[in-house]
C-alpha cells in the first residue's frame, strides 16, 4: 500500500483540497483508496458529508487505544472506492496524550499495517502544524505531497521540511518517505507576480515541481459545503481535470530522491 | 494609547496584510503608530523591507530580558510616523521561555507601558496559533480585528476566540479586550458562493462585520514583496482606499461589548 502524506504546516495553502481530491481521483480510476482525516480540524471528514462532533469513533480513538483497530473507525463514503478514516476535533488531545509512549512516532505506522493489502493506496491530510500528528504521518508515509500556495511566501517552511524527512529517512529505517512532490495551488495565469513565481519555484525545484498544478477556481471552494469530491461536484470542471492529471502524475511516477 | 491586536488562528487570512496596511493608513492619518510584528514568521517585518535574519534585535529580546525595554528594539519604517517592533525565528522559542514565569501573559503588556505616551495606536500582528503569543497579544489590546477569509470554514474557530477574550476580560482587570470587529477578506463579489458567506456573517454577526471589506486583488500580495505597504505600492488602488476606509471605521468607532 503506497502511502501519500499530503502536509504543509503553512495554514490554507491546499490540503485538504488535495486530500479530498486525489484521494477521489484515484478512486475513479479504479483503485481501492482509504483516506485519513489527520487533523483535529475534520475537514477532510466534513469534505464528505459527515459532521465530526456526531461521530463516536474516529482516528482519535483508534491511534490512543491499542485495543482499537484502524477498521473499527473506517467510514464508507459517496465516493465508490473510497473509505474514510474521520477526525474530530479531540484529536487535538493526541499530541499530549501520546507524548510519554515509547515509539509515538510511529503509532500511525503501526495501525495502519493491518490495512496494508485492503487498499492500494492511502491519502493523510495533515494539520496545519510541524507537532507529532504530522510527524506521525510522515513516518507512516511512501510519499509527501507538499501543496504550496503560489505567493511571496511559497518558499516558506520547505527547507524544513525536507530536513524533517531527512531525518525520519536516516532514523526510521525501514521508512522509505521522499518528498514525491511540490503541488503549485491557487494558480492564476493572468497575473506576472503569479508566474514569475511558479517559474522561480520550478527553476529551484526542478522536477519535483507537479507538472499539473492547480489554478484558482471558486468551484474548489464550493464543493466542501455539499459534501462531495470535485469528481462529483462538478466531474466537468477544469478543476476535476486538474486532480485527475495529478492523480495520473501520481501514479506514473517514482518519487525523487 | 490604544492597542489593537490583530488574530484568527486560521493561517493565510490575512492577518499580516491587515496589521501592516491598516497601520500604515493610520499613520498616513497622522497618528503616530507602533505595530508590533508578534509572529515568528516575521511577515510584518519582511513587508516593511527588513530581513529578520539580519536583526540583532527583537520583541523576542525585549519580551525574553527584562532589562531590555521595547524602545531598545524599534525601528523606523520608509512610512512617516509608522515605527516597527520587528520579529524573527527566535520569537518561536519565547512559549517555551516564557511559559515558567508568573504573569507570563502579561509580559507583553507590561513592556507596552513605557511607550503608552509615544503612539497613538499600538497594532499587533499575531500568529496562526491559540498559544501564549496570541494570549499576550489579547491581554496588551483594548481592541481585537479579527481577519475572516470568505470561504466555507469563515465561521470556525471564531466562537473560541470570543470565548478567550471573555475569560480575559473576566480575568484580568482592568483589560478591556473587546471585540471590535471581524473583517472580511480575500472577497469576490462575482461569485454567489461569496456573497452568501457574506451574507450569513452579517445576520449572524450583526455589526460586529465591518462594514469595509477587503476584495482579492494581486496588488496586495505583491506589496509584501517590495517591502512597503499598499499605501506606498499602489497608493491609487482600490486595495489602499478599503485599508483607509478600515482605519476610519476604526478611528470612528467604538468596540462592540
Ligand atoms: N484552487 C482553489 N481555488 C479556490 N479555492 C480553493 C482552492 N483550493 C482550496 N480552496 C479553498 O481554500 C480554503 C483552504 O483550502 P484547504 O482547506 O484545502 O487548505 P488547507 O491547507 O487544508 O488548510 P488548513 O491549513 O486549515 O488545513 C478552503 O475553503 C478551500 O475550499
Ligand atoms: N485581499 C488579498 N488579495 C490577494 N492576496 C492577498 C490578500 N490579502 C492577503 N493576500 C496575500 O495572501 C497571503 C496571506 O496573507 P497574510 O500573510 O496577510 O495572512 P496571515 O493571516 O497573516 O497568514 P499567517 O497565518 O501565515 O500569518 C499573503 O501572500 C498575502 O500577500
Ligand atoms: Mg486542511
Ligand atoms: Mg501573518
Amino acid at each position: 500500500m503506497r502511502i501519500i502524506a499530503i502536509t504543509n504546516q503553512k495554514g490554507g495553502c491546499g490540503k485538504t483540497t488535495t486530500a479530498v481530491n486525489l484521494a477521489a481521483a484515484l478512486a475513479e480510476k479504479g483503485k481501492k483508496v482509504l483516506i485519513v482525516d489527520f487533523d483535529p480540524q475534520g475537514h477532510t471528514t466534513l469534505g464528505f458529508g459527515y459532521n465530526p462532533e456526531t461521530l463516536d469513533k474516529t482516528i482519535h480513538h483508534a491511534l490512543t487505544n491499542p485495543q482499537i483497530p484502524i477498521t473499527k473507525v473506517i467510514l464508507s463514503t459517496n465516493t465508490e472506492g473510497l473509505n474514510l478514516a474521520p477526525s474530530n476535533v479531540l484529536l487535538s488531545g493526541a499530541e499530549i496524550e501520546l507524548s510519554g509512549l515509547i515509539g509515538k512516532e510511529a503509532i500511525l505506522s503501526e495501525k495502519l499495517r493491518i490495512v496494508k493489502d485492503q487498499y492500494d493506496i492511502c491519502v493523510i491530510d495533515c494539520p496545519p502544524s510541524a507537532g507529532l500528528l504530522t510527524l506521525n504521518a510522515l513516518v507512516a508515509s511512501t510519499d509527501v505531497i507538499v501543496p504550496v500556495q503560489v505567493n511571496y511566501y511559497a518558499m516558506e517552511g520547505l527547507k524544513q521540511l525536507f530536513e524533517t524527512a531527512n531525518v525520519i529517512r536516516a532514523h526510521f529505517h525501514p521508512c522509505s518517505v521522499r518528498i514525491l512532490g511540490l503541488l503549485l495551488t491557487f494558480v492564476e495565469d493572468r497575473t506576472i507576480f503569479c508566474r514569475q513565481i511558479q517559474q522561480q519555484m520550478r527553476e529551484f525545484f526542478g522536477d519535483m515541481v507537479f507538472q499539473t498544478v492547480i489554478h484558482r477556481t471558486v468551484r474548489l471552494a464550493e464543493a466542501p459545503s455539499a459534501g462531495e469530491s470535485i469528481m462529483m461536484y462538478a466531474t466537468e470542471s477544469k478543476a476535476a481535470a486538474e486532480y485527475r492529471a495529478l492523480a495520473d502524475e501520481v501514479l506514473n511516477s517514482r518519487p525523487s530522491t
